[in-house]
């Protein structure tokens, strides 16, 4: 494709990904200043601060389908379950948008998403992280790092290596418009296990990352390497899902009191 | 594609918010 069709995809892939997701980067960084008019997160950063915005301050209900635990730590796992969820349904709303994502086999658009979602959503959180914590509830609430960490094992280790990955990824200092094509080129991967029409895939993934490529020059002229640095980081959000499976494996086999969201057990089956 | 039943579901009802 020209580069006059590359603007053009590169166009189409940010207003999906501006539709599609509730909580855009430029929000996020305007609430994690204090440069918003709205007011501030509450901040959760213990025991009394979690249960107070459990009581209607920053969350209007009680974790939907997931049964009541006064296990702080499970009860933080069923938090993440539920963000994860309703994530997963805006990337697919948001993958729907990609060209050519749905002229794809449906069995394939299944593939890329079972395979993708949890990558697409690591790639995102970085926008609501600060070294500190992150915005939950659509930016309602903040909860510590601190916080996080003083869970009981092993679900002080949920959070953790995301933190760590997100200074690291935020250092590259993206906006929305560059991870709308990066998450789009997440999505649009060729070498998920059990494709169908893998050179389809490819097609398209190529036709995104050219875009991106295209799209990095214009937008980050100054960070010369910045397209490269991506490609890593795809390869390191594939290591940060794996490592994240198999810590949920682990939560399932050793809490036996805490249950999996079905959306979630339906990716994680048989996935690595 | 009974294994990826709300997948699917997702995929193809845009506006069923699906039982969460």
């Amino acid at each position: 494709p020209g580069g006059s069709d590359l603007k053009t995809l590169a166009k189409q892939v940010n207003t999906a990904y501006l539709k599609n997701l509730s909580m855009t980067k430029k929000r996020a960084r305007s609430i994690l200043s204090g440069k918003t008019s709205s007011t501030s997160p509450f901040v959760i950063y213990d025991v009394d601060t979690l249960w107070k915005a459990e009581s209607g301050l920053v969350w209007s209900q009680l974790a939907p389908g997931a049964p009541l635990t006064k296990e702080i730590g499970v009860h933080v796992f069923y938090r993440c379950q539920c963000t994860t969820v309703e994530t997963v349904r805006e990337l697919t709303e948001f993958a729907k948008c990609i060209p050519g994502f749905v002229d794809l086999f449906l069995n394939d658009q299944v593939t890329l998403l079972k395979y993708g979602v949890h990558e697409a959503i690591f790639a995102m959180l970085p926008s609501l992280m600060n070294k500190d914590g992150l915005l939950v509830a659509n930016g309602k609430g903040f909860v510590t790092r601190e916080f996080l960490r003083s869970l009981r094992k092993p679900f002080s280790e949920i959070m953790e290596p995301k933190f760590e990955f997100a200074v690291k990824f935020n250092a590259l200092e993206l906006d929305d418009s560059d991870l709308a094509l990066f998450v789009a080129a997440i999505i649009l991967c060729g070498d998920r296990p059990g494709l169908m029409n893998v050179k389809q895939v490819e097609q398209s993934q190529d036709n995104i990352l050219q875009a991106l490529d295209l799209h990095l020059q214009a937008n980050h002229s100054d960070s010369v390497y910045l397209f490269p640095k991506l490609l890593q980081k795809m390869a390191d959000l594939r290591q940060l899902v794996t490592e994240n499976a198999q810590l949920v494996q682990k939560i399932k086999k050793t809490e036996s009191e805490t249950s999996l969201h079905p959306l979630l057990q339906e990716i994680y089956k048989d996935m690595y | 594609k009974e294994k990826h039943k709300i997948l699917h579901q997702l995929l193809q009802n845009s506006t069923s918010p699906v039982d969460l």
